[in-house]
């Protein structure tokens, strides 16, 4: 829209059909071109660019909230990574692994999907790869115990850092909801403060069921982050703009590909720049 | 629900007698609010509420009926046609009359491609076929494990090759097994990859030029976004799918990506997973994912 000269109703109906192919939701869109709604009505905005910044600005704000890990004094520093079914948790752990590895830090896997077929052959092979350890028991034993287990050998082995996969999961199903619930309290009998980071993987090709999962997640394990995976497809990922604008939670990771260098850090200001491209 | 938004527009409205423009505009707008919260596409909702207003303009309300409940009828119709109420292809394998039937899976990373090619298998195993699933993704760590394992509780054969980097060729090879074997049916899994992806794209069409499959089943995720469109169209374009499964409706996604992809392909929805477990599979209907969207 940068070839119009004034802002019309026509520029703010393609200004909404962006935010909307993004995955950004109606009432979001609508909030967000409200708040410079005024400033357009009293002339204050005037022209395209300006509006096109103002809108950069405001989504900015919303998603530009501190992003660093949880800090603590315990060791080790407990990770554990929950979401639906296929959205690259099992990837990103591997990910992680490298990246606190490759920071001097004593990293740990444990494998707590114990439901999905050859879940823990998958995690095996990262940890392989990334030549880390990890915990495990047979398939179909109690996640909470291969996670308990976990913590307990990381403290006596002394491991900076614990990353704990879990089973894909629908927010929907209440039993498996509560199963992750009973890993948290578990994983707290023998680490008060675990798990320090809770992550939420999202698919960034999710539409607006993405906030049904942040909420339920949020309200039944209390999330610490997402990590928004996929990116490297076509999707924006438009969805974390009102789950972080809404829970003030922020996203402290993206995954960019399927290799083991393909996740970074959260930054805002590339976020909001690609989403306008 | 959308009924009750709609009860709520008509009943401002007096006893009408027909549906005109003014009456009609709010109503449109609360569809078009509903269809877009469901992950219809921005595009395809723009031109469903077109067909739906042309379709209500100077409808007649009959003496039985409210003009809300004469206008949903329109709407809720209007989605069921397009999902496929005149296709009839829902739950159904294109079986080729000359043995083995060749299938082949396609889609993005993480869709349930390889949970999906269980279930199919499960279900033709039901139907007395003799299958071979084929374990096609030589690239995701413990994929062939994963099939194997999947088979195992079928107790359905699994074809594989460890030491091939040659998708391809496994597909291929897989086919002569088949022959050999004499087979019913063949189940090609394959990586995820994305639409974008130009090199694996060429190796899906290869594979496909391989083996010349009687059904290519494109799978997608219920709570696909707007990106579904996008990515739908390239997979049909390049390989000219023959029918789709919708995964992971077990959930509460309103699943606006199977309108979406439905209206860009043209290409039957057939199937729809229901959970994790191999017998959670079920046909498609289309007045049921109809209400599903409309929310
Ligand atoms: N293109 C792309 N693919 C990804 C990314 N992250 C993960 N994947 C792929 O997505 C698929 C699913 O990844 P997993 O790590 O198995 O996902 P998961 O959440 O652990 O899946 P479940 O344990 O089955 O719930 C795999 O094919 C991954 O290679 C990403 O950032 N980009
Ligand atoms: N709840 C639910 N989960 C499903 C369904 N279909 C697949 N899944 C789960 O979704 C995740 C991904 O399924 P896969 O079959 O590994 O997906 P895929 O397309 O083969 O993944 P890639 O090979 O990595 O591209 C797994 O955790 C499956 O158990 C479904 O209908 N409902
Ligand atoms: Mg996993
Ligand atoms: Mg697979």
């Amino acid at each position: 829209f940068l070839g119009r000269k004034e802002i019309d109703d026509d520029l703010l109906e393609e200004l909404e059909e962006l935010f909307i192919t993004s995955d950004i939701g109606v009432e979001t869109t609508m909030k967000i071109i409200d708040s410079v709604r005024d400033q357009v009505d009293r002339k204050t905005l005037k022209n395209p660019e300006d509006l096109k910044n103002a809108l950069k600005e405001q989504i900015f704000n919303i998603l530009n909230i501190d992003n660093s890990l949880v800090q603590t004094a315990d060791r080790p520093y407990v990770m554990m990574v929950v979401g639906v079914n296929g959205t690259g948790k099992t990837t990103s752990i591997a990910k992680m692994a490298k990246m606190f590895k490759e920071q001097g830090l004593k990293t740990c896997l444990a494998a707590g999907d114990t439901f999905r077929a050859a879940a823990i052959d998958q995690l095996c092979v990262w940890a392989d790869r990334v030549d880390v350890p990890v915990v495990k028991q047979s398939a179909g034993s109690d996640s909470a115990a291969v996670i308990f287990d976990a913590i307990q050998s990381c403290k006596a082995k002394n491991f900076d850092v614990l990353i704990c996969d879990t089973a894909g999961r629908l927010q929907t199903k209440v039993n498996l909801m509560k199963e992750l619930e009973k890993i948290v309290r578990v994983a707290k009998k023998e680490l008060p403060d675990a798990p320090h980071e809770v992550l939420l993987v999202l698919d960034a090709t999710s539409g607006q069921n993405a906030l049904s999962q942040a909420l339920k997640f949020h309200e039944d394990v209390g999330l610490t982050g997402l990590v928004l995976t996929k990116l490297d497809g076509t999707a924006k990922g438009g969805a974390i703009i009102g789950i972080v604008d809404e829970l003030r939670v922020p996203v402290k990771f993206i995954g960019f590909g399927e290799g083991i260098d393909d996740l970074k850090p959260f930054d805002a200001q590339n976020f909001v720049e690609a989403l306008f491209d | 629900t959308l009924n009750d938004k709609l009860n709520g527009v008509f009943k401002k409205l007096k006893k009408q007698v027909r549906l005109d423009e003014n009456n009609i505009t709010e109503a449109l707008k609360m569809v078009r609010m509903a269809l877009l919260e469901a992950d219809v596409n921005y595009k395809v909702v723009k031109n469903f509420i077109g067909s739906v207003q042309a379709k209500a303009m100077g409808e007649e309300v009959l003496k039985s009926l409210t003009p809300d409940q004469v206008f949903i009828k329109i709407v809720h119709d209007e989605l069921v046609e397009i999902l496929g109420g005149k296709d009839y292809d829902e739950g159904k394998i294109r079986l080729n009359s000359q043995p083995p039937t060749v299938i082949m899976m396609a889609g993005l990373q993480g869709s349930g491609k390889t949970t999906s090619a269980g279930k199919l298998a499960g279900l033709l195993m039901k139907q007395k076929r003799n299958v071979l699933l084929v374990a096609g993704d030589i690239y995701r760590p413990a994929a062939i494990d994963q099939l194997e394992t999947l088979g195992k509780q079928l107790n359905c054969d699994v074809y594989s090759d460890r030491q091939s980097r040659d998708a391809v060729k496994i597909a291929a090879d897989a086919l002569a097994y088949a022959k050999k074997t004499a087979k019913d049916v063949v189940i090609i899994d394959t990586a995820g990859r994305l639409h974008i992806d130009e090199e694996l794209m060429a190796e899906l069409v290869r594979t496909k030029e391989a083996v010349t499959p009687d059904e290519i089943l494109f799978v997608a995720d219920a709570m696909t976004g707007q990106d579904a469109v996008n990515v739908a169209k390239s997979f049909n374009e390049s390989l000219e799918a023959t029918g789709i499964i919708l995964t992971k409706m077990d959930g509460d996604a309103r699943g606006g990506a199977a309108l979406s992809i439905k209206e860009v392909t043209g290409k039957p929805l057939k199937f729809i997973g229901t959970g994790e477990k191999m017998t959670e599979f079920e046909a498609f209907y289309p007045d049921r994912m109809a209400s599903r969207i409309l929310g």
